[in-house]
């Protein structure tokens, strides 16, 4: 279960989106889910970089052609989790 | 909507009318030049990671979709523009357009050869619910005159204290053993309240596996969905598996009807065995459609449930 320090521990918050943001008009929650494996284990990854050093400021570019804005963010040893603005 | 990064792979899980496959062109050019990753093996451009998925119920209101997405055949034209062994399947009934769709690529087997590395384990289980009970869609309503008091510190924010609210009031911080007395595997929560209705949260369990919800509570197309990779009954060592899973999501939103997919490599997984007997302890469900197929190498079981 989670605790309330889970409420100060983001690596990153839009507050600005967080508060402008207005779902009134929503009104498709069924989701479309893309999964790309570019290799089948991390120790497959033969270059220094992984997806992980991709940053912040990519992930919105390519999340604004999906018309998704970035939310907040949490990272933990081995994953980066979005939570974005649909 | 959310999206997970691992080193290498990504799952981009995206609602509304988003544009989810126009990212691929993007990312594969910055995937590129940043990581210098070159997945492009044929003459013609295409790319050849080692898998893709990508997957949809139909949609509720499909003509309000955009470009590509508005229907399935054209999604995948524009998935073969991009890798040339995928294949598409729809799943379940087509007449009721309430089926769910699969386009999937053959595992490229070169690049674990050629590392022989061992490939993750990995198992994927998906529940998409609608027409939810609407005592339990309305947890998920937080309304323009929630009173919440007016954030205490600069980088305080009310939809994720809202969020944060709403994941404890229904108990959905508490679908895994993971609290502090029985597991001391690490929890993280993100998790956001929209206004006037909606929600969204992100848990990751054990730094590397999440689950992932999204409810849309509006009543004539409330929706709820819940997506999760945790291998439940390792995790759990055998104390729980997704049958467990499954009847604490649906005793949360209470839905009149929901699919359930189910992705594992391994034919052997407890779950697996578990989940194709499930209508057994479904009583309030009656089963619409129960199917089973082998992908490749991976066992996909895919249930469509009706409130009786």
């Amino acid at each position: 279960t989670v605790t309330i320090k889970e409420l100060t521990n983001h690596n990153y918050i839009d507050h600005e989106l967080s508060a402008t943001l207005d779902s009134t008009d929503a009104f498709e929650g069924p989701e479309k889910l893309l999964e790309i494996w570019f290799f089948p284990h991390k120790d497959a990854i033969t270059t220094e970089k992984t997806l992980r050093d991709i940053v912040m400021a990519r992930w919105i570019e390519i999340l604004k052609l999906v018309k998704c804005e970035v939310l907040s963010m949490k990272k933990t040893k081995e994953l980066d989790a979005f939570l974005l603005s649909e | 909507s959310s999206l997970f990064v691992f080193d290498h792979k990504l799952t981009l899980k995206t609602c509304g009318t988003t544009t989810t496959l126009f990212c691929l062109a993007r990312l594969f050019q910055i995937i590129e030049q940043e990581l210098s990753w070159d997945f492009q093996t044929t003459a013609s451009g295409k790319y050849k990671p080692f898998k893709v998925f990508y997957s949809r119920r139909c949609f509720l209101f499909p003509c309000k979709q955009a470009a590509i997405h508005q229907n399935w055949t054209d999604e995948v034209d524009y998935l073969n523009r991009f890798f040339d062994n995928g294949t598409s399947y729809s799943v379940g009934r087509n007449d009721k357009s309430n089926h769910w769709n699969l386009y999937v690529t053959e595992t490229d087997r070169a690049t674990s050869e050629e590392t022989d590395c061992i490939e993750d384990d990995d198992e994927t289980f998906e529940v998409l619910m609608t027409e939810l009970d609407p005592e339990c869609a309305d947890k998920f309503v937080c309304g323009p005159d929630t009173s919440t008091a007016a954030p205490a510190e600069l980088n305080e924010d009310k939809g994720h204290n809202l969020g944060y609210q709403m994941t404890k009031k229904t108990k959905l911080d508490d679908i895994y053993l993971n609290s502090s007395q029985d597991s001391n595997l690490s929890f993280h929560h993100d998790a956001f309240a929209f206004t006037p209705c909606g929600y969204s949260s992100n848990m990751v369990l054990d730094e590397k596996y999440y689950y992932t919800l999204h409810v849309t509570p509006e009543k004539g197309w409330s929706y709820a969905s819940f997506e999760s990779n945790i291998p439940v009954f390792d995790l759990s060592q055998g104390k729980q598996d997704n049958l467990d899973v499954l009847l604490h999501i649906l005793n949360v939103f209470q839905p009149r009807e929901f699919s359930m997919t189910f992705f594992t490599k391994n034919s052997e997984n407890p779950s697996f065995k578990k989940l194709l007997r499930i209508d057994e302890s479904l009583s309030e469900y009656i089963t619409l459609d129960k199917i089973v197929y082998d992908l490749d190498d991976y066992h996909l079981f895919y249930m469509k449930l009706q409130k009786k």
